[in-house]
């Protein structure tokens, strides 16, 4: 009996339709005044039409991890790996990289104005699409930002300490009024490029930041929905973060949806749980969050991984990525504990990424093994059932939401 | 490199504390 109670917690039952998304929005389950709230970019909270697939999604999603492996790979090796890989990926019209799934909205400016931004832990500089726009920019929801209107947007020179903010292969200068100017590039060629400006940026009513420095985008183009820009939450100095570290300690928390059509947050400074398991983060990545993972369980038991699969290659946390990326060593073990018991359930064909997929047309409800993953330091998350699987297509695609590297050392 | 990505992290309360090196996890965060 002992031994069904212990197997019986580590089984979790859904509605089979609760896997795929809503038509409509639920913004009921936040209401935090100090507080922004997070919606996923394609789910009926923002009001746009979406005709993109979970493919699409999949397909973005490795993208963006190829860029942030190069980019890794670059930074640990000094080879200039980056820019090579970043010519080979392929130009996809209307797929974005390097930025998020989640938007939220700010205001920006005096007098202020509301904008929808993608938040990316992935990327530092905060730039929005910019008026008069003398390259190029794409339609987004709300009105572009104009600097003429405001009485707090100011140039920025390239002679002034904010002008280093910028990594220097995104940093440039007007060679007419020496004023600072961006260019950030993501890996499949879409990109911002503008003015690196002041301005006031209002996260609430009771969080403002003047003097936020942000790019003015003037010719920005790639797909990022019908949002405004992005909002740098990375490490680096050009950061939200990073600029506003006196004022918030470079502290931020935020809650992701366990659905698209539900509503998540975003929080500045020290607002957190007391009841938060923390691990160390890696002072070895200058672009990402570095964390270190320790073990993975499936159905309650610990995975046979060797602890060096993990630390061979180190691992980063990302907003921005959709689907965690593990050695493949992990991968093959956590796959097989997962599919051991999913003896039930047809199996079927997998997507380019996901591999272990199952059939539920003829469920109303399924059950599958709790997936938990430790790291340093001893804090144990065990993934939302949301988060375990990931609806390829509909219920008839319904996969594992984890996937390989393509070697133990990447 | 591993990366743990947005639909693992679905629910949690995920904590960055860049002053101290921490990032933390806190069930039920969205609720």
């Amino acid at each position: 009996v002992e031994a069904n109670e212990h197997i019986k917690k580590h089984v979790l039952t859904l509605e089979v339709n609760s896997l795929l998304a809503s038509d409509s929005c639920d913004q009921s389950m936040i209401d935090k005044a100090s507080s922004l709230q997070v919606l996923h970019k394609y789910g009926p909270c923002m009001q746009v039409l979406n005709d993109r697939s979970h493919v699409d999604f999949l397909r973005q999603d490795q993208l963006r991890v190829d860029s942030i492996q190069a980019r890794l790979s670059k930074n640990s090796s000094g080879h200039g790996i980056f820019e090579e890989m970043a010519t080979k990926l392929p130009a996809q019209s209307g797929i974005a990289l390097g930025t998020g799934n989640y938007v939220v909205t700010v205001g920006l400016g005096t007098p202020k104005e509301s904008f929808t931004l993608e938040f990316d832990t992935g990327s530092g500089i905060t730039w929005t699409q910019c008026q008069p726009c003398s390259g190029s920019c794409y339609p987004q929801k709300e009105q572009m930002f104009d600097p003429a209107k405001s009485t707090s947007y100011n140039n920025v020179s390239c002679f002034s300490a904010s002008c280093n903010l910028l990594p220097a292969s995104e940093r440039g200068c007007s060679a007419s009024n020496s004023t600072c100017l961006y260019r950030v590039v993501y890996g499949d060629q879409s990109y911002s490029q503008g003015f690196f400006a002041s301005e006031t940026l209002t996260i609430s009513s009771s969080d403002v930041v003047t003097n936020f420095m942000f790019g003015c985008g003037q010719n920005n183009d790639g797909l990022f929905g019908q949002s405004a820009g992005l909002l740098g939450l990375s490490p680096s100095s050009e950061s939200l973060p990073s600029q506003t570290a006196e004022k918030y300690q470079r502290q931020f928390s935020y809650c992701l949806p366990s659905s698209p059509s539900s509503t998540g947050y975003l929080n500045f400074g020290g607002k957190v749980s007391q009841t938060a398991g923390f691990t160390p983060l890696s002072p070895d990545f200058s672009f990402y969050y570095g964390i270190d993972i320790v073990g993975i369980c499936v159905g309650g038991s610990q995975l046979p991984i060797d602890p060096s699969i993990f630390t061979t290659s180190g691992a980063i946390i990302d907003s921005g990525t959709v689907i965690t990326r593990l050695p493949p060593t992990a991968y093959k073990a956590l796959k097989e504990a997962f599919d051991g018991k999913m003896s039930n359930y047809p199996k079927t064909n997998g997507d380019e990424l996901l591999d272990t997929c199952y059939d539920f047309s003829n469920y109303t409800t399924v059950s599958f093994p709790d997936v938990s993953v430790s790291f340093k330091g001893g804090v144990e998350v065990d993934i939302d059932p949301s988060g375990i699987l990931y609806p390829v297509d509909g219920v008839k695609m319904v996969c594992l939401a984890f996937a390989a590297n393509m070697d133990d050392s990447e | 490199f591993g990366i743990f990505g947005n639909h693992q992290q679905k629910t949690y309360e995920v904590i960055y504390d860049g002053a101290n090196g921490m990032l933390g996890f806190a069930s039920g965060g969205c609720s």
